[in-house]
């Protein structure tokens, strides 16, 4: 319910004026999403593959990960995803570890990095923190999920 | 600049003290309409100078705001039950880069416009532009980032956010001799990537999960054309069934932890 908790903390007046927020008197109450947007979003691409074949060309490095308890946008959902990018592996698939546990495992393609966290939902670092921590940390050194 | 010491926060309502510098404001993105996108700078909590800076955006569309990556995932507070007091979360992205969160497109959280239309007329294209001019106008605000190595993370639709900015990044340095934004790659997580593989892997999570009945992923597979722009009626009743007749309460986006009653 840690959603509730930002919805009570983000309205009072005194977060507001701490966070130099809502300054202009937005006539709404703050919430975690917006409804209207949702309902009446308007230009949303079919498929961002394209997209990943241009940036992996321009050469950035990119990495993709699944918290392997979420049904919304489910591991499965990205690696069939990802399997039509053809990407060719660096790095066969194996366990990373965090602690003395499988972290989730990870494969390295040309261009792209795949891993999952094992027994993270869709919010990955809310379910599990120290696992998103090591694949954050693993990603800004551009070096692979540990082994061990 | 100086709207940069503006910007500061000194502490916020229920904070423990922190080690590290906190800004948080406006940036006008399009002066027409009047829309403007707040940000939230947490710096690193050693040698800021030093790290790198990480865009972090979540995803709706339309639930982009500091409720989540911020206050649940990586930022550096979590806010306790009540809402009344922050405590320091021990694994904040924040000891590794100086993290910035942007409510974002205008309408979601803070962020606002002052053309009410704006809120019916936003897509991905408009929210890859505006995070554009956000970028580029927040670097004049803080130009002690220009250049440093700069990455984009997000989750969720996001999976189109970040990688549709990252594009107009590149293009837009291949169009600048000197370009500011140094990007040097995005990471998203759980990320809505192609809808019609992304919803055969979705129903097939489903299935595979035990989360629906043979009968009923036989019927989403049959009656679902997944790449059509519409779902048909026969489509919508099979899913509809799954969810309100098969799911059970279960929290969707963590299927095995109890959901929020």
């Amino acid at each position: 319910c840690t959603e509730n908790y930002a919805e009570k903390y983000y309205n009072r007046p005194d977060v507001q004026k701490a966070l130099h927020a809502n300054t202009t008197g937005i006539p709404y109450k703050w919430t975690a999403c917006s409804d209207v947007l949702l309902k009446y979003w308007t230009d949303s691409e079919n498929s961002i593959l394209p997209t990943y074949k241009n940036l992996i060309e321009a050469g950035l490095r990119i990495w993709v990960f699944s918290g392997d308890t979420d049904s919304v946008v489910p591991v499965t959902a990205t690696r069939f995803s990802l399997s039509h990018l053809n990407l060719k592996i660096k790095t066969r698939w194996y366990p990373w570890y965090s602690g003395r546990q499988v972290g989730g495992w990870t494969e390295v393609y040309d261009g792209l990095t795949f891993a999952t966290v094992r027994g993270a939902g869709h919010e990955v670092p809310l379910f599990q923190p120290k696992r998103a921590f090591i694949l954050f940390r693993s990603f800004l050194a551009g070096k692979e999920l540990p082994k061990s | 600049p100086k709207q940069r010491e503006i910007d500061r926060i000194s502490v916020l309502p229920g904070q423990p003290p922190v080690p590290f510098n906190q800004f948080s404001g406006y940036v006008t993105v399009n002066e027409q309409d009047g829309r403007a996108l707040f940000y939230w700078l947490t710096e690193a909590t050693t040698f800021p100078e030093k790290k790198p800076l990480v865009l972090w955006l979540n995803g709706g569309p339309g639930c982009s705001s500091v409720a989540y990556g911020a206050s649940e995932e990586i930022g550096p507070f979590r806010i306790n039950r009540t809402g009344q007091s922050l405590y320091r979360n021990k694994y904040s992205w924040n000891t590794e880069a100086n993290i910035l969160f942007l409510e974002s497109p205008a309408g979601v959280g803070f962020s606002y416009t002052n053309t009410s239309s704006n809120l019916k007329d936003s897509g991905d294209k408009r929210t890859a532009q505006d995070a554009l001019v956000f970028l580029l106008r927040w670097m004049s605000r803080f130009p002690e980032y220009k250049y440093r190595e700069f990455y984009i993370a997000g989750e969720s639709y996001a999976g189109h956010y970040v990688p549709q900015l990252a594009k107009r990044i590149v293009d837009y340095n291949k169009a600048n001799s000197h370009p500011i934004l140094n990007l040097k790659g995005f990471i998203v997580g759980n990320a809505v990537t192609d809808n019609y593989y992304d919803s055969i892997g979705t129903v097939t999570f489903w299935w595979t999960h035990s989360m629906i009945s043979d009968q009923t992923y036989q019927s989403i597979l049959k009656h679902c054309n997944f790449s059509a722009e519409e779902a048909s009626k026969h489509c919508d009743n099979a899913v509809s069934y799954a969810m309100n007749h098969e799911f059970g309460d279960i929290d969707q986006y963590s299927i095995y932890t109890p959901s929020c009653m």
